[in-house]
């Protein structure tokens, strides 16, 4: 039983990525097999986990272009159970590229269908708007994790992705589900951060995990070594944080 | 001599938003008049300036749509000398509706150049992608003003973003031109912030400005408030940076 996560948040640096690879490798390290899928033109889940898009045959945007290629762009990473599709720069393009294809919104989960193989969990990385490539991850997933910065104006976005949701799961994806909500740089130091969540688990209630990640310069570090937050800093904080989200993860089924 | 200054990157959270609102009231408050125009669909610039996006009659979407509307979506905040012209959620849709349209990529020029005022300086806040929005912006403006975070994720997306002006330049906009490069968020006591700092540096040499923006929770809290850092906690390290960055603004003239 595959299950399909997508990391979704149109808000810009709320930790969509930290949490993709993080996650990923969280899970991995619980035995459990994981397919990261980067749809994001930054590429910054395939840097994060240590992999060189220059140097990548396929990527996510080949197979995103012609659907029935699906396998030969799955690449394996330097952390055991843990596989990666690749993103490439050449995504920025797509949207304007599939504007006029039928079912261009369907197309990740076309290809994620066609992966026959033994992935416990495929977890995927969008990119900070509401455009084609968000609402492929969207259609493609069975649920959604929202990370959400502990800071204002990660709050006001959140109506307008409930929103896209609801259109999404009233047309393309009818099981559609928010997985969960991750309050993320959480700084005990100021109100700030306590409002914020306070707010946020007042709108969502029992969605919100428990865990919450800290802010923890180690996270920060981590991707300039192209190292998850476990094999940079296993005692940090941040890597504390994403074992206990994955343990979460793994008992909401 | 209006100067059009747009503030440019797509990576995510890297103090786009912070940096058009706050240095647009610091230069109005050394009486330079300005207008700040929100053409990012989250409309994050037009409520940390305090205005209502459900409550504003005219935004950026609606003259993108209709450029000779221009001059009815000038509101004035409460700060002297600034006006904003306001984003609206509507404009997460533009893309998709002015796919066919002529000319595009040069509403938002057509839009400031109808507007026949006494502006010292225009200041547009773009969304976090290369997609249209950004592309006016780029369009529009003689100059951009690049905010880097201090981090590893916010150099990666740096190329890209170079190589995207270079073909602005080469087609749209001949005399489109790095005004400044910004260095935000900076924290001291990592070793990281120091490390990005020198390859941006390295990279930009004296377009980056010596002013750095510290990584100050008061310019988080600002907006929570729709005020500017300046009337939320003038005596902030946050209010004084953006305040001599308005001073370096100005030299460069
Ligand atoms: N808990 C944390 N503590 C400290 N730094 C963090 C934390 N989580 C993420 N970061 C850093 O904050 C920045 C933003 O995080 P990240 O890039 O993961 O966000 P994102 O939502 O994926 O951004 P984008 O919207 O551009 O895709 C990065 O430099 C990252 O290293
Ligand atoms: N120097 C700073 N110190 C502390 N917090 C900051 C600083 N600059 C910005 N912030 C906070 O960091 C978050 C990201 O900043 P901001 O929203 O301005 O970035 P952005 O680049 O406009 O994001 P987006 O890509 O979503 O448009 C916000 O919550 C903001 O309040
Ligand atoms: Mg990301
Ligand atoms: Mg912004």
């Amino acid at each position: 039983r595959m299950r399909r996560i997508s990391i979704v948040n149109q808000k810009g640096g709320v930790g969509k990525t930290t949490t993709a690879v993080n996650l990923s490798a969280a899970l991995a390290v619980a035995e459990k097999r994981v397919l990261l899928v980067d749809v994001d033109a930054q590429a910054n889940a395939t840097s994060g986990i240590g992999i060189d898009t220059r140097e990548v045959p396929f990527s996510s945007y080949d197979i995103l272009s012609d659907p029935d290629s699906a396998g030969k762009a799955i690449v394996s990473t330097s952390i055991k159970y843990l596989d990666i599709i690749p993103a490439s720069l050449d995504l920025a393009g797509l949207e304007i590229e599939l504007i006029d294809e039928e079912g261009r919104a369907q197309r990740l989960r076309q290809v994620l269908s066609s992966i026959d193989s033994g992935y416990d969990y495929v977890i995927i990385d969008a990119p900070p708007s509401l455009g084609l490539l968000t609402l492929n991850a969207l259609v493609a997933a069975q649920g959604v994790i929202i990370p959400v910065q502990c800071e204002y104006y990660s709050l006001e976005g959140i109506g307008k992705l409930m929103s896209t949701l609801d259109r999404v799961r009233a047309s393309l994806n009818p099981s559609l589900d928010v997985f969960g909500v991750l309050l993320t740089m959480y700084d005990p130091r100021t109100n700030l951060a306590d409002q914020v969540a306070d707010e946020v688990r007042k709108y969502f209630r029992d969605k919100v995990f428990s865990t919450m990640i800290p802010r923890n310069v180690r996270l920060a570090e981590a991707p300039s070594f192209g190292q998850t937050i476990l094999h940079y800093d296993i005692d940090s904080r941040g890597a504390r944080a994403y074992l206990d989200l994955a343990q979460e993860v793994i008992e909401r089924g």
